[in-house]
């Protein structure tokens, strides 16, 4: 599992 | 984008044309914190910026314009045209108490150490806390018109949603964003007494009203 952030959520 | 994400977005959608609903009709922004509204113009403003140098869709891109542009509107209807009628004298939460710990914060946890990133970290804490001096003027009050609990309902739900659409990324993508997440519980966490009075009193057609 990668932790980033999903740059498609508002 | 899955269905939990979609009715988050949704519901804050629909907070905002509540709230814009509420103030138009009643000429009134009684019983709104001018601070928290503030607030939300820096989260939109600090998350939003990357509107210029990334495009992820049209409804992307919609959203954010529209967050940004409305939150500006209600702080300039609140300001100027129905300025009579915001009563700063129980708008008392000290909001550097949440500016500073944010700033703070957003400089240790974020994803990558540069100001857009750091800015996006900042926005994330900021919107977790950003409703607390409209809770603390309720708490002040001791009660508030049927839309404005709607409003602050609607607000909180969007964030709840939020958490089941991690979750459900979590197993079908294997992404997981823990500063979202957990700033998310923490964001739904302070709408639970309200979210108890709300569902207990104002839908079941009574005046919200707390306990003294």
């Amino acid at each position: 599992v990668d932790a980033e952030r999903p740059k498609d959520e508002l | 984008m899955n269905l939990f994400r979609l009715l988050g977005d949704l519901s804050h959608l629909a907070s905002i044309l509540v709230l814009l609903h509420k103030i138009q009709t009643s000429r009134s922004c009684r019983g709104i914190s001018f601070k928290t509204q503030a607030l939300y113009v820096a989260v939109f403003v600090a998350r939003y910026l990357d509107l210029f140098w990334r495009y992820i869709s049209l409804y992307n891109s919609a959203m954010k314009v529209f967050f940004i542009g409305s939150s500006c509107y209600i702080l300039y209807l609140m300001k100027y045209r129905y300025r009579p009628t915001n009563d700063p004298s129980i708008d008392t939460f000290r909001i550097e108490y949440l500016l500073v710990p944010c700033a703070i914060l957003s400089l240790i946890f974020n994803y990558n150490f540069m100001p857009t990133e750091i800015l996006w970290s900042f926005s994330i804490f900021l919107e977790s806390v950003a409703i607390l001096p409209q809770l603390f003027m309720l708490q002040r009050t001791g009660e508030a018109e049927a839309i404005t609990t709607h409003y602050l309902a609607a607000l909180g739900i969007y964030r709840a949603l939020y958490i089941p659409n991690w979750i459900y990324r979590y197993f079908t993508e294997g992404v997981i964003d823990p500063i979202a997440v957990t700033a998310g519980i923490v964001q739904t966490g302070l709408y639970l007494d309200f979210f108890y009075v709300y569902f207990t009193k104002v839908l079941q057609g009574q005046k919200f009203e707390l306990p003294a």
